[in-house]
Parts: C-alpha cells; sequence; structure tokens
C-alpha cells in the first residue's frame, strides 16, 4: 500500500501557497 | 544544546522530517511578504506569483543560520540537528554542499537582522517574472527595495564600498540553487 505522497519541493512551496492565498479570500 | 539525532533514525524517518520543515517555513514567508512595504499593493496573482518563484530563494537565505560550518552539522526548523555525512544518506549531499557554501559566502558579509531581512525582501521581489502581469510595479518595487537595502548597508559602513556589490552578487547564486535544486522530492506520510 502506497504510505507516501511524494512531490517536488517547488510543487508543495506551490500548493501551501495557493492555499493561503485561497484561505483569506 | 540541540542533541545530534540518534544514528538509528530510519532514512525515510529523515526524510519525512526534512519534508516537514518545509510547510510551516514556508507559511512564514508568506507572511513575511505580506509585511514587505509595498508588497501588497501588487496584484493578488502577482504576488502569488512572487511567492512560487522566490520562497525557495527567501528559505535558503533564512536556513543559512541554521547551517554550522565548523562542525558540519545542519539543524532542522524542528529542532533536530543532523551530521551532513548522515543526511548524504538520503541522496541530499548535492543540495546540502551548495546551501554550505553559500551559508559560508553570506555568512561572511556579517549582515545584521535587520539587513538580513530587507536582504530577505529584495531576494523575493526579484524572483522570476515568468507570469507576472504589472511587470513595472515589481520592478518598481524592488528599485525601492533595493535602494532601501543599500542605504541601511552604507550608512552603516560608510569606509566598505564592497559590502553592497558583494550582497548583489548573492542574488545569481540563489537563483542557481533554485535551478538546481527545487524539483527535489519531499515525501509527506498518508495517514
Amino acid at each position: 500500500p502506497k504510505t507516501h505522497r511524494v512531490m517536488t519541493l517547488a510543487d508543495h512551496i506551490s500548493h501551501i501557497i495557493t492555499q493561503d492565498f485561497a484561505r483569506n479570500q | 544544546s540541540c542533541p545530534v539525532a540518534p544514528a538509528s533514525r530510519s532514512s525515510q524517518e529523515m526524510w519525512e522530517s526534512f519534508s516537514q520543515c518545509f510547510t510551516p517555513a514556508v507559511k512564514e514567508v508568506v507572511e513575511f511578504a505580506k509585511s514587505i512595504p509595498g508588497f501588497q499593493t501588487l496584484t493578488q496573482q502577482d504576488q502569488v506569483m512572487l511567492l512560487k518563484s522566490g520562497t525557495f530563494q527567501v528559505l535558503m537565505v533564512r536556513f543559512c543560520s541554521l547551517f554550522d560550518p565548523k562542525e558540519r552539522t545542519v539543524t532542522f526548523l524542528n529542532g533536530q540537528t543532523y551530521s551532513l555525512a548522515s543526511l548524504r544518506a538520503l541522496g541530499m549531499g548535492v543540495l546540502l554542499d551548495a546551501m554550505f557554501d553559500f551559508s559560508e559566502k553570506l555568512g561572511s558579509l556579517g549582515l545584521e537582522p535587520d539587513e538580513m531581512a530587507l536582504f530577505m525582501a529584495v531576494v523575493l521581489v526579484s524572483a522570476d517574472r515568468c507570469g507576472i502581469v504589472d511587470v513595472g510595479a515589481v520592478e518598481q518595487l524592488q528599485e525601492n527595495l533595493i535602494k532601501a537595502l543599500r542605504t541601511l548597508i552604507t550608512s552603516r559602513r560608510p569606509d566598505d564600498t564592497t559590502l553592497f556589490p558583494k550582497l548583489l552578487l548573492r542574488l545569481p547564486d540563489l537563483r542557481t540553487l533554485n535551478n538546481q535544486h527545487s524539483d527535489k522530492l519531499l515525501a509527506f506520510r498518508i495517514d
């Protein structure tokens, strides 16, 4: 079974930023 | 005061620990960006694009203080300290060597905390312009911040004319670090 989500550092950074701005809309 | 992490920690645990450090660190960069005078006058789209392009570089500057060039250790934001040797086992050797080099170069300039903070602001607004809608506004903000940084540094060290140019030379170093390493993989446990 898959136990980890793997992503690039750039994608992870991008994801957090998008989430933060969406939350503060 | 941070003990070196026990050798019994698995590579997987270290990789997860390393990955998890980035989440709060990125959120802090977003909050830092909002505190930069003028940043929130940019369109929201341009704020997001600058953060996406520049956060890794801002983090490299921020993380410099976590590197101990003498002991060759790195202290993660969760407080765990790892030797460079143990981190090499995760395949991070090339990235960490580059970061040690960068940390030594930036550290040798002896910046005060407020100078470092203003430098980080310059780094962020100097990020790649790909996707930026109002390039003129971003360039004006960059010019204002660089001027402020120059004034701060030269007023404190009027006899040192080389420090400010040396500091600006760190910007291409950061872009290189970004281009070479932002595609490195992180792993997050799925609960």
